[in-house]
């Protein structure tokens, strides 16, 4: 079943994981 | 499937192993760059976009945040024994965008470009809000500051005597009425520092020898001044020259890379 990235098909798998931005290692200011 | 024509690039994940390499070298170069200041570590990586390269390679253009450790450029310590820098210390972060080529399994800078601002007051007040804010560094209070500090230190010395390199750092203690917390950097000269009468004539060392201070300097309120201060000295480094990537012509690279063609510098030193 295609769908646009970014969008979870209905009744799909859970919501789609961005790729970016990645993980903050120490924290935002 | 995207609409439209595939674009000339791929997208791994931002914290992908080969994104985070390619961004752990890109670090590594700015710190070894760094002319002033201190040791930046990677925060986080905002976008990564790896370009196919003719003939050979490819090219990640990736994003990243970093933020300011406490410990000075000229500090031979490994990053990874460096403190980050904390909010309530007033943190520094910064902003830089790299080309770095990976090519036969190594990874080379080809381009560097960096901002770096401080946390805004507001925000360090949140979660300290007597916490004392960054100074300007040519704030008269600091520069006197530095220089009684420096005094000091060369005064209590049997060493080199110290030359002053930069002022890195500055903080005006809220509530002590008059007290500068300062960071410098030095660096040692041929003198004997009791000896000394004229600064003027003490050369640095032909093999640099780098130091860094913090003081506490207080103007007590019936006149008089004190000043509490600590240098540590760093060993000689060997100047290790950097071998330079092999800099592709930029426009020819950017031709390659279908990148509109712009002049990179040469990777200069940073400021």
């Amino acid at each position: 079943k295609g769908v646009l990235p970014g969008i979870p098909a209905a009744g799909g798998p859970g919501p789609v994981i961005r790729p970016c931005p990645g993980r903050i290692r120490y924290f935002k200011i | 499937v995207p609409h439209g024509p595939m674009p000339g690039y791929r997208e791994p994940a931002c914290d992908d192993p080969e994104t985070e390499q390619a961004a752990l070298v890109a670090v590594d170069y700015i710190n070894k760059r760094l002319l002033r200041g201190y040791k930046h570590t990677l925060n986080q990586i905002d976008s990564i976009r790896v370009w196919p390269r003719q003939p050979t390679g490819e090219v990640y253009e990736v994003e990243i945040d970093t933020l300011e450790t406490t410990c000075h450029v000229r500090d031979p310590t490994p990053l990874a024994n460096c403190s980050v820098r904390q909010m309530k210390e007033h943190a520094v972060e910064g902003d830089c965008d790299f080309h770095v080529l990976k090519q036969d399994g190594q990874l080379s800078v080809l381009s560097a470009k960096c901002d770096s601002s401080p946390d805004s007051a507001e925000d360090v007040h949140r979660v300290c809000p007597n916490c004392p804010l960054l100074a300007p560094l040519n704030d008269s209070r600091v520069v006197h500051a530095v220089e009684v500090a420096l005094a000091a230190s060369n005064a209590q010395s049997n060493g080199s005597y110290l030359q002053l390199v930069e002022i890195s750092r500055a903080q005006f203690a809220p509530l002590q009425a008059a007290a500068v917390y300062v960071e410098f950097a030095v660096a040692a000269t041929d003198c004997v520092a009791k000896d000394v009468t004229d600064p003027a004539t003490c050369n640095l060392l032909a093999e640099k020898q780098y130091g860094f201070c913090r003081g506490t300097f207080i103007e007590k309120v019936g006149g008089g001044e004190d000043v509490t201060v600590t240098c540590t000295l760093f060993p000689t480094q060997p100047v290790i020259l950097q071998p330079q990537p092999e800099a592709p012509t930029p426009v020819a690279e950017a031709d390659a890379l279908g990148l509109e063609p712009v002049v990179q510098p040469e990777p200069e030193p940073l400021e």
